[in-house]
């Protein structure tokens, strides 16, 4: 069995290390609640400095 | 020589019919009584002076005097077969085919009957006719389509016309097939070379027995440039010649029958197991759960060792490898699935004939295996299997992070889907909701763009995101989002858990097959895993990513997807959605 997870176009960053191995084709062993990834900053949320 | 040539085939369809002709004058004056046993070379031997082909029977089509679903049943021997239903006409075309073996002394008259299907009725015959088959090709050696009348069973009066064609394969045309054929089923980048380990599984998956050693000198005997791979075509000559001597082929590699016959019996048996299901053939008899039970090429699944079928996981040279690498001690692991399994699994789902196979019915076999899987791994009995299962992973399963102790779990069932203690899996910055979480113990892949699950990963030609949640999601926001693959291998902890924190927005289930999610499936050309299978696709609402399409995959043995957690819901990552277990 297996999960997929799909997040939105640009709302998470992957960590480095998973798209590394990912991009080698190669599976990561991993437990629950290990961290995946971290939101991107909403551009609305920003605000310019005048 | 060139078996392609016009002359080569005219001299061979020639001698063809010569040799029927034969057989057909000495049935005539030898004719034997009723009550031979028909069927397949397993069922009785078959002598080459015996032999007379196997005969390729198309029911094409009919002309009825009413408009109604038509479908076809042929008998032949204690075999029968029926074709597909067809539209309502009263010009029903099927197009079915069946292989039929042609014996000397063995049957050689079918019977084939037309029935209106309908509601009211059910299967009603409407009329019949018979034809002799060895007649038929000796009349009509190139198979043209001949009309029959068809009989009212219960007046005899004509009530329509059945068009059937009829040929007879060249024997040796046959065997070179044969040869070709089921060499190719280790042939897994289809490039016409086998390497010597490819060969090497073929051999056992033959059920032979010969030493490491002598397999090694069958294959450099036909390696004749010593590069260390053969063609096929040189392989296949080798086998027809080393076959002489002594039999290589101990089993069938697609119904699991010993072989102790001799080759040719060996090669019309294969021949006919290889051919149910492919093509547009009539079903009938082939495909019991019996049967597919023994079979390697139904071993579809790296579960299959938990299952009644006895294969069992083996150590050592039998065992073969799938590397991950552990992101806690950055070393690579390797997961152990039998080399028989995973054959099965490469020549189901690595080709274009397994896919085919699996699309006439090998589906439902692994639907029904699935749900008695999941019956038996319900029963008490079943909580035997549980110290055993333990032993092989006793690397890989904690104990001690079990809620529970082990007699807790009254069924396989239960163990399965058994809870972790509280704390036994930290929650990476439980406070922060930006950073989201893995969702299972598993082995990971993580693409930051869809384009790149697909470049480097997923590899059926249908996937897409708008397949994968199916008609009732909006997928419009995720189409070039990011993915995030979550495995669970037989060992792990079955739960899932929420990736982020959310409000559950809604469930929707899709129902499909239960293919097997392994790499070697995912990574087919042919197979479309994750847009086919039986899923629950869960919506999560979250502020910092979004919307999340959380998507709980059923495989084969374990189909059964439960959640914990209802829409509205509102979960903090970390928290259990749901598990999967054994069932259909």
């Amino acid at each position: 069995s297996t999960v997929i997870c799909v997040f939105e176009k640009d709302s998470i960053k992957i960590d480095e290390d998973l798209l590394a191995n990912s991009a080698r084709s190669l599976e990561t062993l991993v437990t629950v609640g290990m961290q995946l990834g971290v939101s991107f900053p909403k551009l609305e949320n920003c605000v310019l400095e005048p | 020589g060139n078996g392609n040539s016009t002359e080569t085939k005219e001299s061979r369809r020639s001698k063809m019919r010569k040799k029927i002709q034969n057989f057909r004058s000495r049935r005539r004056l030898s004719r034997p009584g009723s009550g031979s046993v028909s069927g397949l070379a397993s069922q009785r031997s078959v002598s080459a002076d015996d032999f007379a082909g196997i005969a390729l029977l198309t029911l094409i089509g009919a002309e009825m005097k009413f408009k109604d679903k038509w479908l076809a049943c042929v008998s032949f021997g204690e075999q029968t077969f029926r074709s597909e239903i067809s539209d309502s006409t009263e010009k029903p075309i099927w197009n079915s085919e069946k292989k039929l073996l042609l014996e000397k002394n063995g049957p050689s008259l079918a019977r084939i009957s037309v029935f209106e299907t309908n509601r009211l009725l059910k299967n009603n015959i409407v009329g019949y006719c018979e034809l002799d088959l060895l007649d038929f090709v000796v009349q009509e050696p190139d198979s043209t389509c001949k009309s029959f009348d068809l009989l009212d069973p219960a007046s005899s009066n004509v009530v329509g016309s059945m068009f059937v064609s009829c040929s007879v394969e060249d024997p040796v045309e046959t065997e070179t097939c044969f040869a070709k054929r089921i060499l190719s089923i280790v042939d897994y980048d289809e490039d016409g070379k086998l390497s010597f380990s490819e060969f090497s599984d073929l051999m056992n998956a033959f059920g032979n027995v010969v030493a490491a050693n002598k397999k090694e000198e069958l294959f450099k005997a036909a390696d004749l440039n010593g590069d260390g791979v053969v063609t096929i075509d040189e392989l296949a000559a080798l086998l027809a010649v080393q076959q002489e001597q002594e039999p290589i082929i101990n089993s069938c590699p697609v119904c699991g029958e010993a072989l102790q016959l001799d080759k040719l019996n060996a090669m019309i048996h294969m021949t006919l197991c290889f051919d149910e299901g492919t093509g547009n053939q009539m079903t009938g008899g082939f495909l019991t759960d019996r049967q597919a039970s023994y079979g390697w090429m139904f071993k579809l699944s790296e579960w299959t060792h938990l299952s009644t079928y006895d294969v069992g996981l083996n150590t050592g040279s039998s065992a073969s490898h799938i590397v991950v690498i552990d992101r806690k001690t950055k070393r690579l692991v390797e997961e152990l699935i039998d080399s028989k399994i995973v054959m099965s699994m490469r020549a189901i789902y690595q080709s274009k004939i397994g896919l085919r196979l699996m699309d006439q019915g090998a589906k439902e076999i692994l639907q029904n295996l699935s749900e008695k899987q999941g019956k038996k791994m319900n029963s008490v009995e079943s909580a035997q299997n549980i110290p055993s299962f333990l032993e092989f992973f006793k690397d890989q399963i904690n104990m001690a992070e079990v809620k529970y102790p082990l007699d807790h779990f009254k069924t396989f069932n239960e163990f399965f889907v058994r809870e972790l203690k509280p704390g036994a899996r930290p929650i990476a910055c439980m406070d922060q909701d930006d950073v989201a979480v893995s969702a299972a113990d598993c082995r990971l892949m993580a693409f930051q763009s869809v384009d790149d699950s697909t470049r480097f990963w997923i590899k059926g030609r249908k996937f897409s995101i708008k397949g994968l949640l199916g008609n009732d999601v909006q997928s419009d926001a995720f189409l070039d989002g990011s993915l995030v693959i979550f495995r669970l291998a037989p060992q792990d902890y079955h739960r899932f858990h929420s990736p982020v924190s959310g409000v559950i927005e809604k469930f929707v289930n899709v129902s499909g097959s239960l293919y097997t999610v392994n790499p070697i499936a995912v990574n087919s050309k042919y197979c479309n895993v994750f847009t086919e299978n039986k899923r629950t696709i869960v919506i999560i609402s979250t502020a910092e990513f979004g919307k999340v399409a959380f998507v709980a995959i059923g495989a084969t043995m374990v189909g059964s997807i439960s959640f914990v957690r209802q829409e509205g819901d509102h979960v903090k990552k970390g928290d259990e959605l749901g598990y999967f277990s054994f069932g259909g």
